[in-house]
């Protein structure tokens, strides 16, 4: 499903260049499900970032079903991006004018839906991360956690083959975190996503049947033992 | 310092009016050290607000050093409010345009410090959250967790007598948040700031002397006995 073969990834701010990834390796089959820790600044939005075909590697290779992405144009990774994955991301990124409803719609429109479709579905969603009753509130009138939720509704609409989500439940008290393991697990049971999350909470870590660790640039796996 | 004398909010969207605080009481006195915990979409960023003069509520009476807030002007609350209040919003609210350290610079120039006193303090500020060496970083060249805590650095700047935190942990690593957690006690220890830290990690509210839990628009202390 996803490969990644020594990728490096550095910023350049004025005359500094900072080297965030120092060589990375991963492989994520089919129905996997994977945790990244790390400390802050240490890479892992970058990381997910690339995984997520959002911004290119400075060196090494993605491969995504099996295309590498450095041969791919821009189009065609905006086109495989929106068919296969789903994102949420850390800042959450909702559109402020449209309503909870119209934002969940959003990648179906890109997969092109009919109407009917797109709101039957939106609303599903909506509803599954007990969001149901905001569904026409706009981004400025949700609490963090409300929009982090409508966030995560928004990635799972569409059933993406690969699922990223940066720090999920960071916003979220752990009632309610719980209740998005949840569904991140069912996607993962029923439709055999691909399943990557950034995490700083144990809790949710421990759920992956994988656990990465992110340090001095490098990917690493971890066990339980060695957590500190 | 702080009294909320039977504090209501309600939010009209539409048609709908959506009655969030209901009744809510709260004294903290110099040099308390408060966390409030609720589920999501509880009131807790709604409460932060009108305890920080960033909002009226609809019913009742917030007095802070004795005055009370239906009774000023916008001028007298953002005066009050600039000299004594710091605050960490759930979502940062970093200026963009600005580096990390104009950023915590801001509080400084409305106190109308001069520009060395300025550069000095804010420089220390951001070393002591870890972030000395991205001083001249802007906003989108930092990490979620790095602009978390350039957000706490200019809450911090100015010593102030009430500091609000929303949910100041959220986006760091265990270790990390350990650190701001030392920062907070600092302040309210070595200057007997108050201090109300928003939550969803019972680490950081079982650090604070009193424990409140907002639920059902209302606001009651608990015990480790009643935590669930
Ligand atoms: N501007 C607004 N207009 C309408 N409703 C609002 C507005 N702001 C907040 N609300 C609603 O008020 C309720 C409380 O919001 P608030 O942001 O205080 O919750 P919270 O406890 O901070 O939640 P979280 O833990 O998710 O941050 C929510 O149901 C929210 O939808
Ligand atoms: N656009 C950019 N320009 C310059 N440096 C950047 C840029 N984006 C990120 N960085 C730097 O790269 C490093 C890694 O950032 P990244 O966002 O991947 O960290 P992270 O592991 O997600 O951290 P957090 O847990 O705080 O979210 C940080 O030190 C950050 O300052
Ligand atoms: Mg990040
Ligand atoms: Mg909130």
């Amino acid at each position: 499903m996803l490969e990644l073969v020594d990728v490096h990834k550095s910023y350049v701010t004025g005359p500094v260049t900072t080297e965030v990834l120092r060589g990375v390796r991963l492989e994520a089959g089919r129905g996997e499900m994977l945790s990244i820790m790390g400390p802050s600044g240490s890479g892992k939005s970058t990381l997910m970032n690339i995984i997520g075909l959002l911004d290119r590697p400075t060196n090494g290779s993605v491969f995504l079903k099996g295309r590498e992405l450095m041969k791919m144009s821009d189009d065609e990774l905006s086109a495989l991006r929106n068919v296969c994955i789903g994102f949420v991301f850390q800042s959450f990124f909702l559109l402020p004018r449209l309503t909870a409803l119209e934002n969940v719609s959003v990648p179906l429109v890109y997969r092109k839906w009919g109407g009917a479709a797109i709101r039957r579905r939106a609303l599903e969603m909506l509803e599954k991360v007990g969001m149901g009753e905001h569904a026409h509130h706009k981004p400025n009138q949700l609490s963090g956690g409300q929009q982090q939720r409508v966030a995560i509704a928004r990635a799972l609409a569409g059933s993406p083959a690969l699922l990223l989500a940066d720090e999920p439940t960071g916003a979220l008290d752990a009632d309610t975190g719980r209740d998005i393991m949840a569904l991140f697990l069912e996607l993962n049971a029923s439709e055999e996503a691909t399943v990557i999350i950034i995490t700083h909470d144990r809790d949710v870590a421990r759920r992956c049947a994988r656990r990465l660790r992110i340090q001095g640039g490098l990917l690493e796996e971890f066990t339980e033992t060695d957590a500190r």
